[in-house]
C-alpha cells in the first residue's frame, strides 16, 4: 500500500482503512493515525515507505504497552484460571498450555470446570488422556466452584507444577454467570491462600468491537492478566487486540495458530503488527 | 445512541437554515460510524452509504423539520430491505430423507444449532436424525450424543471414520428407519483450509442436501464476509444462522454475510439452551445494528 507512494491524506485514509478492516475499531484506527499524522509533521516524513515504519512503531508501542510473558512461577501450584465467551477456545488452549508446561517437566492438572455444557468434562478428559495429565472433575451439572475447591487441594496434596482450571463459556451480558465465574475465582483465591499466577481471557481472532465489551466486563468479575488471541490461523487479523491495549490496556500473552497442542505460540508485537499490514 | 447523536447533528445544522447535500452527508458520516463500530464491513458500509445517500439527500429529508428523524428511518428501511425479509423456513425436499447440513468455522455454534433445529423440526411433526461427522474435535461426537440423549432425538454416528462414508450411511440409515430429515453436523474448519473445505464439497457431491447452512457468530468481525463469501462460491448455501445474538454484538456480520452472498439469514440463536432458537426478523436485526 505504501510503495512509490507519496505522503498525503489520501495515504492516511487508506492506513486507517486497513487498521478498521484488520477490526482495530474506529476509535484505535482514528487515534494510531492521528498519532502518525503529528510525528509526520514532526519529523517532516515525505516518503510513505517512512510513514508505514512508523506506523508500525506506533503499533508495536501501544501492544507492549503493558505486555508481560507469562508470569514466572514462584510459589506451587501456579494456578491458571482461564475464561472466555462461548467457543472462544478455552478448552484447547488449555490443551496447548498443558503440552507446553509438560514439554517444561512440569507435573501438570486439569480441572473440568465447565460442568454445564454438553460433552465439555468428556472433551478436556480426551486431552488428559492424549497429554498424560491428571484431571479433577465432577459430573456434569456440579457446582464449578466445588470443582475449583478440589481441584485446588488436590494440585496442593498431589504437589502439581501447575494447576489449570477451565470455565464455561459464557456471554458478558449475563450477571448470573460472571458472578458465579466471579464466586469461581474467590474460592481458588481462599484455597491457594493468595493470587492466581494468571487469569486469562481468550478472545477468538475472529471477533469484531464486542471484544471490548468482554475485556471491560470480564475484567470487572476476575482480574485478568493477560488475553490468549486464538484462530490467527484463520483470515481474521485480531486487530481488536490493538483496542483492548488502547481502551482497557489490556495486553496479549499467548496466541493460537490452530487446533492441535503444539499450535500455541508467545505474542510477539512486531510479528502480529508486521502480519496487520500483510 | 446513534439517534441521539444523529438528531444533535441535524439541530445543529439545521441552526443554519435550509439542509444542503453536504450536511446530509455529515449525517451519512455519523451513520457510517455506527455501522462500522457495529461490526459491518468497510466495503459493505462504503456501498450502502452510497446507496443510500440518493434518497437521504431527496426531498423527503431537505424538507422535512426532523431531518435526523428522516434520515435514519430511510437508513433502518434500507438495512431492512438489505437484509431480506423473514424466512424462517428450511427447504426440504419433496422426497424425504432431506439432507440438511450446518457448516462454518470453529465455535460458531454449529451443534448446538443442529440439535436446536432438530428440536423444531420435531416439534414440527418431523422425524430428525442428526448426524455425528465431526470427526476431529475431541469428543465432538460425544456432545452431540448427549444433545440426542436430551432432546429424544437419534444421533447416527460411525465414530472416527471418513465423514463422506458416515454421511451415506446416515441417509441409508435414514430412509430404512423413517426419518425424513438428517441434520449433518460437520467439523468447524477455516475456509482457507483447503483439504477441509474439499471434505465439505464431497459430503455435499455425496448425499445431496436439500440446504446447506453456514452457521455465523453474531460477535465475526471485519472477516464475515471472506468466510461467507468462500463458503458460499464452494458449496452454494442455502442460508444463514446467525448464533450467540443473546449477547450484546450489534451483528454487523449480518449484513455483511448478507450483502456478500445474497443467501437469508433464516435462524438465530438466542441461548445455549436446545429451545434457543428464533425466526430472524430483518427490521429488528437493523435496529439493533443501527444501535
Ligand atoms: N483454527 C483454530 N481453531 C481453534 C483454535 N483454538 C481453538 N480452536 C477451535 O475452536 C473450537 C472451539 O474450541 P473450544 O476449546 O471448545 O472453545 P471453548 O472456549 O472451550 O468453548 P466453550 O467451552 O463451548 O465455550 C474447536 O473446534 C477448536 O478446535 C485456534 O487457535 N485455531
Ligand atoms: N449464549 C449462546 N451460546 C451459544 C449459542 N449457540 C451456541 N452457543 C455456545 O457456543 C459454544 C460453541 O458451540 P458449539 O455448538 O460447540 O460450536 P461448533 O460450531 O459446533 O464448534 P466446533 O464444532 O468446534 O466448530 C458452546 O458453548 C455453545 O453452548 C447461542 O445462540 N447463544
Ligand atoms: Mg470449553
Ligand atoms: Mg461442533
Amino acid at each position: 500500500i505504501t510503495t512509490g507512494r507519496k505522503v498525503d491524506e489520501s495515504l492516511f485514509e487508506e492506513l486507517e482503512e486497513v487498521l478498521i478492516q484488520a477490526d482495530c475499531g474506529v476509535t484505535t484506527a482514528m487515534f494510531l493515525v492521528d498519532q502518525l499524522r503529528d510525528r509526520a509533521r514532526e519529523e517532516k516524513i515525505t516518503a510513505a515507505e517512512e510513514l508505514r515504519k512508523v506506523l508500525m512503531e506506533e503499533m508495536v508501542a501501544l501492544l507492549e504497552k503493558n505486555a508481560a510473558p507469562l508470569k514466572t512461577p514462584e510459589e506451587s501450584p501456579y494456578v491458571i484460571m482461564v475464561v472466555g465467551v462461548n467457543g472462544a477456545g478455552k478448552t484447547t488452549t488449555i490443551a496447548k498450555l498443558a503440552y507446553r508446561f509438560k514439554q517444561e517437566n512440569a507435573k501438570v492438572l486439569l480441572a473440568a470446570g465447565d460442568t454445564f455444557r454438553a460433552g465439555a468434562i468428556e472433551q478436556l478428559g480426551v486431552w488428559a488422556q492424549r497429554l498424560n495429565v491428571d484431571l479433577i472433575a465432577h459430573q456434569e451439572g456440579a457446582d464449578p466452584a466445588a470443582v475449583a475447591f478440589d481441584a485446588v487441594n488436590a494440585a496442593k496434596a498431589r504437589g502439581s507444577d501447575v494447576l489449570i482450571l477451565d470455565t464455561a463459556g459464557r456471554l458478558q451480558t449475563k450477571v448470573n454467570l460472571m458472578s458465579e465465574l466471579a464466586k469461581v475465582h474467590r474460592v481458588v483465591q481462599r484455597e491457594l491462600g493468595r493470587d492466581l499466577d494468571e487469569v486469562l481471557l481468550v478472545v477468538d481472532a475472529t471477533t469484531g468491537q464486542n471484544a471490548l465489551s468482554q475485556g471491560k466486563i470480564f475484567a470487572e468479575a476476575v482480574p485478568l492478566t493477560g488475553i490468549a488471541l486464538t484462530k490467527l490461523d484463520g483470515t481474521a487479523k485480531g486487530g481488536i487486540v490493538l483496542a483492548l491495549a488502547n481502551e482497557l490496556d489490556l495486553a496479549v500473552k499467548l496466541v493460537g495458530v490452530g487446533e492441535q497442542y503444539e499450535d500455541l505460540q508467545d505474542f510477539d508485537a512486531r510479528s502480529f503488527a508486521a502480519a496487520l499490514f500483510g | 445512541n446513534l439517534s441521539s447523536r444523529l438528531q444533535e447533528t441535524m439541530r445543529k445544522l439545521r441552526g443554519k437554515g435550509r439542509l444542503s447535500e453536504k450536511d446530509v452527508d455529515q449525517a451519512l458520516r455519523e451513520i457510517r460510524l455506527a455501522l462500522l463500530e457495529a461490526d459491518v464491513n468497510y466495503k459493505v458500509v462504503r456501498d450502502f452509504i452510497g446507496q443510500v445517500k440518493e434518497r437521504a439527500t431527496g426531498h423527503e429529508v431537505l424538507s422535512s423539520l426532523t431531518p435526523g428523524q428522516q434520515v435514519i428511518r430511510i437508513v433502518n428501511d434500507e438495512l431492512t430491505k438489505l437484509m431480506g425479509g423473514t424466512q424462517a423456513k428450511l427447504t426440504l425436499s419433496s422426497r424425504p430423507p432431506s439432507v440438511l447440513m450446518m457448516v462454518g468455522l470453529q465455535g460458531a455454534g454449529k451443534t448446538t444449532t443442529a440439535g436446536k433445529l432438530a428440536r423444531m423440526l420435531k416439534g414440527q411433526g418431523h422425524r430428525p436424525l442428526l448426524v455425528a461427522c465431526d470427526i476431529y474435535r475431541p469428543a465432538a461426537i460425544k456432545q452431540l450424543q448427549v444433545l440426542g440423549e436430551q432432546l429424544e432425538i437419534p444421533v447416527f454416528s460411525m465414530g472416527e471414520q471418513n465423514p463422506v462414508d458416515i454421511a451415506k450411511a446416515a441417509l441409508s440409515h435414514a430412509q430404512k428407519f423413517n426419518n425424513d430429515v438428517v441434520l449433518i453436523d460437520t467439523a468447524g474448519r477455516l475456509h482457507v483450509d483447503e483439504e477441509l473445505m474439499e471434505e465439505l464439497v464431497q459430503i455435499k457431491a455425496a448425499v445431496n442436501p436439500s440446504e446447506i447452512l453456514l452457521v455465523v457468530d453474531a460477535m465475526t468481525g471485519q472477516d464475515a464476509v471472506n468466510v461467507a463469501e468462500s463458503f458460499n462460491t464452494r458449496l452454494e448455501l442455502g442460508g444463514i444462522i446467525l448464533t450467540k445474538l443473546d449477547g450484546d454484538a450489534r451483528g454487523g456480520a449480518a449484513l455483511s454475510v448478507k450483502a456478500v452472498t445474497g443467501k437469508p439469514i433464516k435462524y438465530i440463536g438466542v441461548s445455549e439452551k436446545m429451545d434457543g432458537l428464533e425466526p430472524f426478523y430483518p427490521d429488528r436485526m437493523a435496529s439493533r445494528i443501527l444501535g
